[in-house]
C-alpha cells in the first residue's frame, strides 16, 4: 500500500522540518509545547504494542523514530539553550488537560475498536492525536507568529493523515475492511489541520502585509 | 487472547 508509506514518510519528514527550523532560527517562537507533549503521549500510549507483538523491522524502527524525534523536539523546546529561552508559555495556554486529554477519553469511550484495555488505549491515542494540534492552533490565533511553523511543516503534518485516509479507502477496496475508529479520528484530524492551514495562511498574509 | 488484533499502522 503505497499511500500508507507516503504518509509515514511525510510524518517523519515533519519532525525533521521542525527540528531543523528550531536549530536554524535558534528559537522556538510560536510553537506550542503542549501540542508536542500530547504527541509524545499519543506515541507512548499507542506504541505500548512494541512490548506486545512484532510486526516488522520497518514498523518497530518507525515507532522508535517517532518517539525519539518527539522527545528530541521536547528537549529542544524545554531544556536546550538558547532554544528553550524563547518558549512563550503565556501564549501556550490552551486548557489541554481539561479539553484534550479528557475530550479524547470521552471520544474513545464512544468510538473504539474494542473494550479490552489495550484496544481502548489504542483508540484513545487515535483521538488524542486527532485533537493534538488544537493548542498550536490556539497559539497561532493568539500571537500570529508563523516564523517557526513553516508551510512545509504544516503541509507535511496535515497531508500525512489525509494520505492515511486514502490508504484506508484503498485497503477497503481490496479487502472490505474498515476501522471506524481510525477513519473517524483521521477525518476529524484532517479537518482540524485544514482549519490550522487556513489560519496559518491568514497569519502569513497579515505578517507579510505589515512588513510591506 | 489479550491482543485481539495486531495494529500494523503507525
Amino acid at each position: 500500500n503505497p499511500f500508507r508509506y507516503i504518509a509515514d514518510f511525510l510524518h517523519l519528514v515533519s519532525f525533521l522540518i521542525l527540528i531543523l527550523k528550531i536549530r536554524k532560527t535558534r528559537n522556538c517562537l510560536g510553537l506550542s509545547f503542549r501540542t508536542q507533549e500530547i504527541y509524545l503521549a499519543v506515541f507512548c500510549v499507542r506504541y505500548i504494542d512494541l512490548f506486545m507483538y512484532f510486526v516488522s523491522v520497518y514498523n518497530t524502527s518507525m515507532k522508535l523514530l517517532y518517539i525519539s524525534s518527539t522527545v528530541f523536539i521536547i528537549y529542544l523546546m524545554k531544556f536546550k539553550k538558547p532554544y528553550c529561552l524563547s518558549y512563550d508559555s503565556a501564549s501556550d495556554d490552551f486548557p489541554h488537560y481539561k479539553f484534550i486529554y479528557t475530550g479524547a477519553a470521552v471520544l474513545a469511550l464512544l468510538v473504539h475498536t474494542d473494550l479490552a484495555p489495550f484496544e481502548l488505549g489504542w483508540s484513545y491515542s487515535i483521538w488524542l492525536e486527532a485533537l493534538a494540534i488544537i493548542p498550536q492552533l490556539h497559539m497561532l490565533q493568539k500571537i500570529k507568529d508563523v516564523e517557526n511553523i513553516t508551510s512545509n511543516y504544516v503541509g507535511a503534518l496535515g497531508v500525512y493523515r489525509f494520505f492515511y485516509i486514502v490508504s484506508w479507502i484503498y485497503k477497503y477496496s481490496l479487502t472490505g475492511d474498515v476501522c471506524w475508529t481510525s477513519l473517524l479520528g483521521g477525518i476529524v484530524q484532517t479537518i482540524l489541520y485544514a482549519d490550522f492551514l487556513y489560519y496559518y495562511i491568514i497569519s502569513l498574509k497579515s505578517g507579510k502585509g505589515m512588513s510591506l | 487472547q489479550y491482543v485481539k488484533k495486531m495494529h500494523d499502522e503507525l
